[in-house]
């Protein structure tokens, strides 16, 4: 999970729309949990 | 829905604390509390934020506090 | 308050678009759609997390969109 916590908000959405995963802004409160549903999706 | 959050919705939500959202209990809404999330209109925020997305909604917080299917259902 | 707050404040906010709020008009209700906040809604959960502090509110949306202390004010 770590290597998530390096990825820009843009990219992390770029990932999150790449997988078509559902997701509101990356604001402090949803990072966290839109970085786990990337890593699951990858994982 | 319970008497719980029949009782939450039948006023303004104003400052209530956590505690008061039905499905929070005691050792959730401490560990709630203890990450910011103190008042009801905190999480309602973290709804809002998350698009009113429910699944994202739960994992959420099953990810911040523990709460269980039931739990985030309530 | 303006005329297009009165106007917001006026019926439930449902699914206004973002540029439905006072102070925000097209290229900063444009740069707040393009990073999720496309709705009135999400930009209140972003207040509402952000514990109804308006100085931290208005320091984010200058980040977020580069609202000036006008804008961000009304």
């Amino acid at each position: 999970m770590e290597e998530y916590k390096g990825l820009t908000d843009n990219e992390l959405i770029a990932r999150l729309k790449k997988y078509s995963i559902p997701h509101g802004p990356i604001v402090g409160s949803t990072r966290k949990l839109y970085e786990k549903k990337v890593y699951e999706y990858e994982t | 829905t319970s008497q719980k959050h029949r009782d939450f919705v039948a006023e303004p939500m104003g400052e209530k604390p956590v505690g008061a959202l039905a499905g929070i209990r005691d050792i959730l809404g401490k560990k709630l509390a203890d990450q910011g999330f103190d008042k009801a209109y905190v999480v309602l925020g973290q709804f809002l934020v998350l698009r009113k997305d429910e699944e994202n909604f739960r994992e959420w917080l099953k990810d911040t506090c523990g709460a269980n299917a039931k739990q985030s259902r309530d």
